[in-house]
């Protein structure tokens, strides 16, 4: 479940990045 | 060749951005209706089969996410390549990450 957390920020993070 | 995203103002990533083709009316009417299954058909920067794709991630409610299995099994019509192919292209645009395992995905957007 750590991991899915993780991968969520990373892929949110991704997204914004990817939208700026 | 590496589709392009439109970034949308507002920063929303729904549905409602959508962008459609318009043809002008009097040329063979539904045209482009049929064409299914391949890259060409752009909706908010997504192909058609990636947009199955993560519409089926979205519409999982499961905390793990749905599986590549899964998602094979209910876009019968779309081969695996492709399927994976569009993850991870939905994977490296941040709409949906992995979970579990690299096998099972959720999608960011479905709060």
């Amino acid at each position: 479940l750590d991991r899915i957390a993780r991968n969520k920020r990373a892929a949110l993070e991704k997204l914004a990045s990817a939208q700026s | 060749s590496k589709p392009q995203t439109m970034p949308g103002l507002g920063g929303g990533v729904g549905a409602n951005n959508t962008l459609m083709p318009h043809q002008g009316p009097g040329i063979t009417g539904g045209s482009y209706a049929g064409a299914g299954g391949n890259h060409m058909m752009a909706v908010n920067g997504l192909s058609a089969s990636q947009n199955q794709v993560l519409s089926l991630i979205k519409g999982c409610p499961d905390q793990q996410g749905i599986s590549l299995q899964d998602l094979k099994q209910r876009l019968s019509g779309i081969s695996l390549a492709v399927i994976k192919q569009a993850v991870e292209f939905l994977s490296n645009e941040g709409h949906i990450f992995s979970t579990i395992d690299e096998d099972h995905f959720k999608s960011t957007d479905s709060e």
